[in-house]
């Protein structure tokens, strides 16, 4: 197994049930090659049932938190969306992920300003752990994922602006903001529907997370008037509703041997559509002129065929 | 002629049957179902979909000629004869799966996270001798 250029940390992954001395030569962890240590979900827990032979109680109960349960309702639509029944990807060419990973803001750390989501200015501290972020999975899309729920029925649009700055620590711990971002967006709540609404803070977070940063700590605004700015001129009243914090959804691109690439597939199928798809070397591509056919070679090798 | 004389005498249905094992080998290599729940394996605490998985798998005896049936390489003979002629502890060819479909799963991370990812090599979809 071959990352793709990228470079695998070396850290076991925290996920299995593994021996309590994780440089034991037992834990099973440690046969799998670095780069599919870490992050892969699946490969540890199948490992751990496999070593342990015989034993009944195979749950790899490792102590998880539990999820968000909002969180849960928003991937297990987002699941159905991209898969079948039987859990095969669905041939969606627009979508290019094969990686989507949700983060609820870390409770003990948010810290609400002003109302408490009531009334027209929402504003919270945030602090996102993205430690299950692997290096060999690349970011094409983050989100703030927020849940509306209106209590009352609202009749008319409203429109929202929503301001986040990164909080960066310097040298003496001091919190000080440093990058501000905001986005307007206006929202048409149908009577008594819970609307998701994505924010697209790709362009605002790929800094962070392109290097690979562990914690992301940032402070967002959310104001929210009645009236529709395309609309009407003049905004109206604020808008009672609750607001909860938002949770941060990256969508991923797993550059790794594990995870399934559909362009891959997708060429390979053009290409031989009868034949069984070759491995392509770990670099994703033949280097040099040794794996590529030059035009002559691959006019003859057609006439021969 | 000599088989038929030998025969007892048989009736037609059992004829098809005699002669059935001269066209289609007994077991041979091909795909299995196999259909498993994560709850089976207590793993649907952290795998949240899908419920049921089927890897399937490829049993079954490899023909001495395996050709292009299962797709396999000239290697694949060149193996039963070294098997046959020269030296019986190299293994003979194995009945194996030849092509994969991936599969995409929902799983909660020990901090709490969901992730969706799609793996690649988890459906076992077509067998091959090698």
């Amino acid at each position: 197994p071959h990352s793709r250029g990228g470079v695998a940390s070396d850290k076991p992954s925290g996920f299995l049930g593994a021996p309590e001395d994780p440089t034991s030569d037992f834990n099973p962890l440690l046969w799998l090659p670095k780069g599919m240590r870490r992050g892969y979900a699946l490969l540890p827990p199948l490992l751990k049932v496999l070593s342990e032979r015989g034993q009944q109680n195979w749950g790899s109960d490792v102590p998880r938190l539990q999820p968000d349960s909002r969180a849960l309702r928003y991937m297990k639509r987002l699941y159905k969306m991209s898969a079948t029944k039987e859990g095969i990807p669905k041939d969606n060419r627009s979508h290019l992920y094969n990686t989507v990973r949700l983060f609820t803001p870390c409770s003990e750390c948010q810290h609400h300003h002003g109302g408490l989501g009531k009334g027209d200015v929402h504003s919270v501290d945030l602090l996102f752990n993205l430690d299950r972020v692997t290096a060999l999975e690349h970011l094409l899309k983050s989100v703030l994922l927020y849940s509306f729920d209106t209590s009352a029925p609202v009749s008319s649009p409203f429109s929202c602006t929503c301001h986040l700055s990164v909080k960066e620590h310097d040298s003496s711990g001091q919190v000080c903001p440093s990058v501000s971002h905001s986005v307007a967006f206006s929202l048409h709540l149908q009577v008594r529907k819970r609307k998701w609404v994505e924010i697209d803070v790709t362009s605002f977070l790929q800094p962070l997370i392109a290097t690979h940063r562990r914690n992301i700590h940032m402070a967002v605004n959310v104001t929210c008037l009645v009236g529709d700015p395309q609309h009407s001129t003049e905004l109206g009243q604020p808008v009672s509703m609750a607001l909860l914090p938002p949770s941060l959804l990256l969508y991923l691109n797993d550059t790794s041997e594990q995870a399934y690439h559909r362009w891959d597939s997708l060429r390979h199928r053009r290409k031989n559509p009868g034949r069984p798809r070759q491995r392509t070397s770990p670099l994703g591509v033949p280097t040099g002129d040794k794996g590529m056919e030059t035009p002559q070679a691959q006019r003859a090798s057609r006439q021969r065929r | 002629d000599e088989t038929m004389k030998e025969a007892p005498a048989a009736s037609p249905q059992d004829l098809s049957q005699y002669f059935k094992q001269f066209l289609f080998p007994q077991n041979e290599c091909e795909l299995h179902n196999f259909r498993l729940s994560f709850s089976q394996l207590q793993w649907d605490k952290w795998i949240l979909a899908p419920h049921r998985y089927s890897p399937q798998y490829c049993k079954g005896d490899c023909p001495r000629v395996a050709g292009h049936r299962y797709g396999s390489p000239v290697h694949t003979m060149v193996q039963n004869i070294i098997y046959e002629k020269l030296d019986p502890s190299v293994p003979r060819p194995s009945c194996v799966p030849a092509e994969y479909s991936p599969l995409s799963v929902l799983t909660v991370e020990p901090d709490g996270s969901i992730v969706y990812k799609e793996y690649e090599d988890m459906i076992a979809t077509r067998c091959t001798c090698r």
